[in-house]
């Protein structure tokens, strides 16, 4: 049996890449997601608006695809997504990982209808993967695919294009000073621990250290409500229907936010934790939930390099 | 030898549905719960 686990379903999330699966390649867009770890992707046996609005893998058109067959739920805010695991050759920017266990959809949340990417390639550890089925990325590990055991991301801020995934090392292209490094507490989850948050020097969330997670599959910076309280309420934001809102006029004037992090500072400016709403003025990139539980998302990644190292258990992150 | 793959930034599930006039309607009926992917572990 296949138990469920948790996904991600960020109406926020923008940022996708294209991968193939099968032989001929069926090619699907795909949120690369370092806070789970499945790869799952919708099937031509998925009917809803949520399937129909995207592509559709057929194992009948694909000469290298095997039934596995033991089903896949996976739960999540919003919704869930059922199906079934097969095994197919999965290419990912030219590397050609053969035999990887994926998902096939049969229901997806009508959320998904919204979304741009077709599924979701996890980047997380494999004991968090459902039914134990192996990540992409460490089949490509164990088939010595690439010279390190690590993958990095950069997300650009306003292009569309420029963003990328890097998998066996690292693009000094994308980023200035150095590397810190910093150990994981906790190999299942990109997790590690922040000592603060401070702004005009104050510890204003944090205090006395917390966990973070560090996840692609998030859009925001998410943490207890009271913390997330604390920080808008000293950025003068508003809240409403729980966001937390600012003028958009304002945003010269607003402070850093500093994350504090194995000694070192990683400070935001308000111009990459703000973020302009069609409708909603401007919105903060900080966002509460009721764990004690922090995720530094795409907000924060856009402003620092990430890199997710496997070999040694730890995460880089430098100014990008 | 590194293996790049571009990710495209395109429209968020929001900016879709803000634009349909739709965000409201399914935040509503679908709240986020950031938390939910991560419920199973902590």
């Amino acid at each position: 049996a296949v138990g469920p686990e948790s996904m991600t379903n960020d109406a926020g999330l923008s940022y996708y890449g294209v991968i193939s699966i099968g032989n001929p390649p069926q090619s699907f867009k795909v949120i690369f997601d370092t806070g789970s770890s499945n790869l799952w992707v919708p099937s031509i046996y998925c009917n809803s608006a949520a399937c129909n609005n995207h592509v559709k893998f057929d194992p009948g058109r694909s000469s290298t695809y095997r039934q596995n067959g033991s089903p896949l739920s996976i739960t999540y805010g919003t919704g869930s997504m059922t199906g079934f695991l097969g095994y197919d050759t999965v290419t990912v920017g030219g590397l050609t990982v053969t035999n990887q266990i994926f998902g096939l959809s049969q229901t997806e949340a009508p959320f998904m209808q919204y979304m741009q990417a077709d599924g979701i390639l996890g980047l997380a550890y494999p004991s968090l993967s459902a039914s134990g089925a192996t990540p992409v990325f460490d089949n490509m590990m164990n088939a010595g695919l690439i010279d390190q055991n690590l993958f990095s991301v950069y997300l650009s801020s306003n292009n569309q294009r420029g963003s990328v995934v890097t998998f066996g090392g690292v693009d000094t292209n994308h980023y200035s000073d150095s590397i810190t490094w910093i150990p994981l507490s906790n190999e299942l989850y990109w997790q590690i621990t922040v000592d603060s948050v401070s702004g005009n020097g104050q510890v204003v969330a944090c205090n006395g250290g917390c966990q973070a997670i560090v996840d692609t599959g998030t859009s925001l910076i998410v943490g207890p409500q009271g913390d997330i309280d604390n920080i808008n309420y000293w950025l003068g934001a508003s809240s409403q229907n729980g966001e937390y809102m600012v003028s958009c006029n304002n945003i010269g004037q607003m402070p850093d936010v500093t994350f504090n992090i194995n000694g070192q500072q990683f400070t935001l400016p308000a111009s990459v934790y703000i973020s302009p709403s069609q409708n909603y003025g401007c919105l903060t990139g900080f966002s509460g939930q009721g764990t004690n539980l922090w995720i530094l998302g795409d907000v924060f990644l856009r402003q620092y390099y990430s890199i997710f190292n496997r070999g040694q258990n730890m995460v880089g992150l430098a100014k990008a | 030898c590194l293996v790049q793959i571009p990710l495209e930034k395109g429209k968020s599930a929001r900016e879709v549905l803000e634009e349909q006039g739709l965000w409201e309607e399914y935040r509503q009926k679908y709240p986020y719960n950031p938390m939910a992917k991560f419920d199973g572990s902590f």
